[in-house]
């Protein structure tokens, strides 16, 4: 493993955490959104269908684990906890993430590595991870006041993606039978997603001004 | 074959 991909996994992870450290401490989910939360539970769970199946490593089977639980937690969290979901801004998350699910299961059915039926899950993982920000995204544009963790943890989960950008590109001149066409295609339209937002996110950083996206 | 190659990212 390259250090790019370690840097990558590490930011992901953190993004977790200071989700979690909100939803958990503050007992809050302000300006997050749950149509977002849903589609990374979903993610991980069409992705990781081979957990019990192929061992890769301890480190692996532990990361998939910590991110199947933490998106399934939080989505909970988000729904039922009976602090934290009255904090949930139902009114402005109102992206049809619905209509995002069947183009990507579509399209997985279409262009896939190998037409099984874990190879299909796969590609629709990819697939919808990199769509799954939007919802997100639209949110953010309709918060006022955005608060530092919310935007803290979308800044981390953009650089995991830029990460993973960086680790492709060590290990294809590294492993040269490391081509996986669908996740870089993917990826590279999920890290543009997160262009505008980190334009403005380093702005307010550099200005040292509140974060606000435009609408 | 290329559908062997292990996924090994998260």
């Amino acid at each position: 493993m390259n250090a790019f991909r370690l840097a990558g996994d590490m930011t992901h992870l953190l993004s977790v955490v200071v989700l979690l450290l909100k939803i958990h401490t503050i007992k809050s989910c302000a300006g997050i959104s749950l149509k977002t939360q849903e589609l990374y539970a979903l993610v991980f769970a069409a992705r990781y269908l081979d957990l019990f199946i192929h061992f890769i490593s301890l480190y692996n089977t532990v990361m998939k684990l910590v991110f199947l639980a933490s998106s399934f937690s939080i989505v909970w969290y988000m729904r039922r906890h009976k602090i934290v979901r009255r904090t949930y801004d139902k009114d402005h998350d109102t992206f049809r993430h619905h209509f995002l699910v069947l183009p990507c299961l579509a399209l997985a059915l279409l262009i896939n590595e190998r037409f099984t039926f874990r190879e299909v899950m796969w590609a629709f993982s990819i697939y919808l991870e990199a769509v799954a920000i939007l919802p997100q995204l639209v949110l953010l544009q309709r918060t006022r006041n955005i608060d530092n963790l919310t935007g803290q943890y979308v800044f981390f989960l953009g650089a995991y993606r830029v990460l993973y950008i960086l680790n492709w590109i060590y290990r294809y001149f590294t492993e040269p039978h490391f081509v996986h066409w669908i996740s870089w295609v993917a990826g590279i339209v999920q890290t543009l997603l997160y262009a505008d937002f980190f334009y403005y996110y380093i702005m307010s950083w550099k200005n040292n001004v509140k974060l606000e996206l435009p609408a | 074959a290329a559908g062997d190659i292990v996924k090994d990212e998260l």
